[in-house]
């Protein structure tokens, strides 16, 4: 999957992606302090495509740890389930259930927004394939937002930018393809060598998306974000993240 | 289904070595869970003599008939419905002519039985056709579509049809029947995504009941089950014909924790089998609790007792010991109804005061019983009211009636205005099965509080939209009319609660779309949407009028239900089916819907009503003269006596006092 980091204070949008294996549970929101973890689960493509066999989001769960109730949104349906007891909701319908302070609104074959006490909201777009494509899956876009309320321990490959890094880029040059510029990018004490390219957002246009220019970092966001993107992989859908 | 030894016998007089059933013809048309049913039989009377020949169909009582038209040697009599009191006012000034004959309807469990009967003379070609709708009920995730085939002897063209149109797509279609396993193979099923066609035609060779016999095997039910696709918990909603129709039925939500009373008559009456088999079912029920569940056992005879005072979790340390309990009970003594409710109600609202009942949870109590209240308070009305009055909102109270010296009208009426459902059961079948049936189809409540809505401004004449619970496996349905607009769809939302969370689903649907792929469908019901929505207004209705406060609602309802079922052509318990000859009106036959056996009018009927036919003269003059008047049409001026009443020989509908004619106690 693709991320794109949207930083206010810069101006600025910062890409990166992330190719673990199908399988692999990757944490994008860790707050032990509002009990909120998002997590989300690697699916790929039907095959190998120009060498590449493509991963992207196929379950995405939110956990609210005070009510103990979690919601699990995969390319088939939505789950949530409070401990004992569990709840499905197709795709075909378009819904609000509320439990406690936890709202999911799912519009009918399009998305599904679970807003936790009006405070955090992760909404989660379905993109829908020919099912007899080749080699593309049905898959899941996670959007959360900027306005997000989390507590300062907030982490996870999204959480961490909560709290705007400062971010310099410099010495714009043109790149190898002559369509992509380069440049240097210093931020939380790296250099790293940044091209800019554009990535897509599909909050608008569940379609088509819409193209965001963003600069891109290499090698799975290595530099930008914390550690290794491999130190995300968290073993369940609600598991936090386990800080060393 | 069995057949009454009275039926017996009339099976016996159909199936007579002259007679000859050249075709029996059974079709169905299902679209979108409405049935319209036509049951054609064409036979022959090729003896020498004159003689009677029948015609019986059984429906299901939940089935409108909505008409039945039969040709004697040319000679056709159509059916219009027409209101009761004018059907039987014209029909008496028929019999007076000696010009009418009756067709019957009697009670058999689930079923009614049709029955008609013409006495011709030799060569006479009769054609009897009988239609009637329904709709079907889902239980336990299906729909089950009856068939109950009774052609009498073999036949030349015996063939019967289901087709199922279902607009989102069918799930899964299966069938069954009672005449043998050697038939299931002869059962035909082609399904495609939204379409099944269920076809039985077997030759004359393959209905024998052995090879060299002549008596036909096929007596019995086929029954078509089915279910529908459903890609959405928001529920089904259909435009069809300005009409709208919604379907809720989701599934995987988690159920409410329970907590149920079961309330069980030990009187004299239940001894025997009728216990034997209430222990054996509530040993399988009381397996299915769980410990989030509670419970509590009452039974009763002329006295109450409590296994427990209060209300216990569902462990296996307590089901263990109720079971016990019950086991362990002799039946014997009087029944004191009023008492053992009361003392439910009262655990209940310990429980509840004492805050030991979760707030999403769902309290019922369920009472068994095979009799009439003896003891205590006996007045059904007192009850009745003293229920009501305790009950709180929170609990609900379903009615299992056991045979048929039970007031199943009672345990309804009282189960319905206290957010609950009846059930019979027939002690003569495998009550075990059915009283658990029954708990299934309740134990598992997934949604309560459901509140289906429109815009004021899109919709018109909505039937029931809020109900108090929703069970797995059944089914919610709304219908309406949709009001002209410029629109292309409608939107509607239901509200809900489920077991840990709060629901609005929002449904949406094509105005059109329904009624474009109907125009290509071959086999649909037409005009399925403007009879369905009928039929679900005149049954709401129907349980309305029996729960209604005051005299002058109630015949407001009488009407509105009258007015419908006219403008519908459904034979309801207010309306009446009258047949008559197009040459000569004054030729009639009258079929009246059947009362609740207990109400006494059914089980006695005479099966020698019958329309006799003489020779056909050179002039074509054909006419019908009743040899033996039905007793049940007394005529206005002869009261019955006070014993007739008491046995139960006089419908109760017709009862006469001082030449007025009294109708349903209105």
């Amino acid at each position: 999957p693709h991320f794109i980091i949207r930083l206010p204070r810069s101006n600025m949008d910062v890409c990166f992606n992330i190719d673990s294996k199908p399988g692999h549970i990757l944490n994008l929101v860790s707050d032990i302090g509002t009990g909120v973890v998002v997590n989300g689960q690697l699916i790929s493509s039907k095959k190998v495509h120009k060498d590449k066999l493509k991963t992207y989001f196929g379950v995405v769960s939110v956990y609210y740890q005070p009510e103990g109730f979690s919601v699990t949104v995969s390319t088939d349906r939505i789950t949530t389930t409070d401990g004992r007891r569990s709840n499905v909701f197709t795709w075909g319908s378009t819904a609000e259930i509320t439990h406690d302070g936890v709202t999911v609104s799912i519009v009918k074959n399009a998305q599904a927004t679970i807003t936790i006490n009006n405070r955090i909201q992760v909404t989660v777009l379905l993109h829908r394939v020919w099912k007899k494509h080749p080699v593309n899956v049905d898959f899941l876009g996670v959007y959360l937002s900027n306005s997000n309320q989390y507590s300062p321990l907030v982490h996870g490959l999204i959480g961490q930018f909560s709290q705007e890094p400062e971010v310099r880029v410099y010495g714009v040059h043109e790149g190898a393809d002559p369509l992509k510029k380069e440049a240097t990018m210093e931020v939380k004490g790296n250099k790293l060598l940044v091209t800019r390219g554009w990535q897509k957002d599909y909050t608008w246009d569940r379609k088509h998306g819409s193209n965001v220019y963003c600069w891109f970092i290499h090698n799975s966001g290595k530099g930008f974000i914390d550690g290794h993107y491999s130190d995300y992989i968290v073993p369940d859908l609600d598991s936090f993240l386990q800080l060393p | 289904a069995t057949l009454t030894s009275e039926e017996q016998e009339d099976f016996g007089a159909i199936t007579g070595q002259d007679i000859t059933v050249k075709s029996y013809k059974v079709e169905s048309r299902i679209t979108s869970r409405f049935a319209h049913v036509t049951v054609r039989s064409s036979v022959v009377n090729s003896g020498t003599k004159a003689q009677s020949i029948a015609f019986n169909v059984q429906i299901p009582k939940r089935a409108f008939i909505s008409n039945f038209t039969m040709n004697v040697n040319g000679i056709t009599f159509v059916g219009s419905v027409k209101e009761k009191t004018l059907a039987r006012k014209l029909y008496a000034r028929a019999r007076s002519r000696n010009h009418a004959a009756g067709i019957v309807r009697t009670n058999s469990q689930d079923l009614e039985v049709f029955k008609t009967e013409v006495h011709v003379p030799p060569g006479s070609n009769i054609e009897f056709e009988l239609h009637y709708q329904e709709m079907m009920e889902r239980k336990l995730g299906f729909y089950e579509h009856s068939l109950y085939l009774q052609p009498g002897r073999l036949v030349p063209h015996f063939q019967v049809d289901v087709y199922i149109y279902e607009q989102n797509g069918i799930a899964s279609v299966e069938t069954s029947n009672t005449f043998g396993t050697q038939f299931a193979e002869l059962i035909k099923v082609t399904s495609t995504k939204d379409k099944a066609h269920v076809v039985f035609k077997p030759s004359v060779q393959q209905q024998r009941e052995c090879a060299n016999c002549t008596n036909s095997a096929i007596d019995g039910e086929l029954t078509v089950k089915y279910d529908v696709t459903r890609d959405s918990t928001s529920g089904e909603l259909q435009v069809s014909d300005s009409y709208f129709f919604y379907f809720l039925a989701p599934s995987n939500l988690s159920p409410f924790p329970k907590n149920i009373v079961f309330v069980i008559d030990v009187s004299g009456s239940m001894w025997g089998v009728k216990m034997k088999q209430t222990v054996e079912a509530m040993r399988a029920i009381l397996d299915d609790l769980t410990v989030e569940d509670q419970f509590g056992i009452i039974d009763f005879n002329h006295n109450v007792r409590c296994w427990n005072e209060d209300l216990v979790p569902g462990s296996s340390l307590h089901t263990t010991s109720a079971k016990s309990y019950i086991e362990s009970i002799k039946p014997n003594g009087g029944t004191n109804i009023n008492e053992a409710l009361m003392r439910a109600v009262q655990m209940l609202m310990r429980a509840f005061n004492q805050d030991l009942i979760n707030s999403r949870s769902i309290s019922m109590i369920i009472l068994v019983s095979d009799g009439d209240p003896t003891v205590g308070e006996i007045k059904l009305s007192v009850i009745q009211k003293n229920i009501k009055r305790a009950m709180r909102e929170e609990f609900s109270l379903f009615s299992v009636g056991i045979g048929f010296d039970v007031d199943y009208d009672f345990l309804e009426r009282i189960a319905m205005e206290n957010r609950g459902m009846a059930q019979r059961i027939y002690a003569n079948h495998d009550a075990a099965e059915q009283l658990r049936t029954f708990y299934h189809q309740v134990s598992s409540p997934l949604l309560s509080k459901i509140a289906v809505r429109f815009s004021d401004e899109s919709v018109t004449n909505v039937t029931q939209s809020q109900f108090d619970k929703y069970f797995s496996g059944s089914e919610l349905v709304v219908a309406g009319r949709v009001l002209p607009s410029e629109s292309s769809s409608l939107s509607g939302y239901t509200s809900a609660s489920s077991a840990n969370m709060d629901l609005i689903l929002e449904m949406d649907a094509d105005i059109h779309k329904l009624d474009e792929e109907l125009a290509k469908q071959q086999h649909s019901f037409t005009g399925f949407a403007k009879q369905m929505w009928a039929y679900l207004t005149i049954k709401q209705l129907i349980g309305e009028r029996s729960l209604a406060p005051t005299a002058a609602k109630k015949r407001k309802i009488t009407q509105r239900i009258i007015s419908l079922s006219l403008d519908h052509q459904f034979v309801t318990p207010l309306t009446a089916l009258l047949v008559t000859n197009d040459d000569d009106p004054t030729e009639m036959l009258l079929a009246d819907s059947p009362m609740d056996p207990k109400h006494g009018c059914c089980s006695a009927l005479p099966a020698t009503s019958r329309v006799t036919f003489p020779p056909r003269p050179p002039g074509g003059m054909v006419y019908a003269t009743p040899p033996s008047r039905p007793h049940w049409l007394l005529p206005a001026t002869q009261p019955p006596t006070p014993s007739q009443v008491k046995k139960g020989e006089v419908d109760e509908t017709l009862v006469t006092t001082n030449g007025v004619t009294r109708v349903d106690e209105d």
